[in-house]
């Protein structure tokens, strides 16, 4: 666009990096640090016996703890705390929890299909007890294409900022703004994987991983009303608030 | 509405 220069484009990039940086909750060198903690057999087993509402508890309590570091990036993003309130709730909605499963690669092991979960690595299995097999293995599927891409750090916080500023959220105000701002960062994000000398169709498979990333949302609302259908008392008075009000 | 988040949105950066 010839209304955003190079030198914005580097600016934004840097933000959206050190943002990133700033709120992923866990650095790169930890998570390689603690790669070989698996979780043992008996570890395994223990959290399939728990009972299914406490299995769910347990998972809202950890998304609800990703999601806080993905408000306090979103507030750091050029541009995000300029939109109107409405606008920022609705972009955090939406995308605060597909911005946890990007972030999810970095805290995944594709060899071991293993993510970082509760102080050591799970496999799917170890979800078992939630009774969403169908759900867990897509959400690993999702990591393990996501790892796939290799992407650097500062990809991925571009990638996160142009997921969470999607301007095709229903119910946005200021579509315009969100508009400006998605493109903007879009914009930061080739320059970025120019500069890193990233192959041509990377972009390309990044906008398709869009499309997989709202299915996957979507099938989590849906599990959460089947789960709510029969345990409504649980997720009433033992869910985080945070979570009830952004899935409730 | 979304109580948790507005005083999330206006906490200011640590």
């Amino acid at each position: 666009s010839p209304t955003v220069s190079m030198a914005e484009l580097d600016h934004q990039a840097q933000i959206i990096s050190k943002s990133h940086l700033e709120t992923c909750q866990y650095l790169r060198e930890e998570l390689q640090q603690m790669s070989w903690q698996n979780f043992l057999q008996d570890e395994v087993e223990s959290y399939q016996s728990k009972p299914r509402e406490v299995m769910w508890q347990l998972c809202a309590v950890k998304i609800t703890e990703a999601i806080q570091y993905v408000v306090e990036f979103a507030k750091r993003i050029d541009g995000f705390m300029d939109l109107c309130q409405n606008d920022q709730i609705v972009l955090l909605k939406a995308g605060s929890l597909e911005v946890v499963f990007v972030r999810m690669c970095r805290m995944f092991d594709s060899q071991n299909n293993t993510v970082y979960f509760d102080g050591k690595f799970a496999g799917p299995d170890v979800f078992k007890a939630l009774g969403c097999d169908d759900l867990i293995t897509s959400v690993f599927d999702f990591a393990k294409s996501m790892c796939s891409l290799h992407l650097s750090e500062d990809e991925l916080a571009l990638f996160s900022a142009f997921v969470l500023l999607s301007a095709d959220r229903s119910w946005l105000q200021e579509k315009l703004q969100v508009e400006k701002l998605q493109q903007k960062t879009q914009l930061a994000l080739q320059h970025v994987l120019q500069k890193n000398q990233r192959e041509d169709g990377l972009l390309n498979k990044l906008r398709c991983k869009v499309s997989a990333l709202r299915s996957l949302c979507s099938r989590h609302t849906e599990k959460l009303s089947a789960f709510r259908a029969v345990y409504p008392d649980i997720v009433g008075t033992h869910f985080p608030p945070l979570y009830k009000e952004l899935f409730g | 509405k979304h109580k948790i988040l507005h005083q999330l949105l206006q906490n200011s950066t640590s």
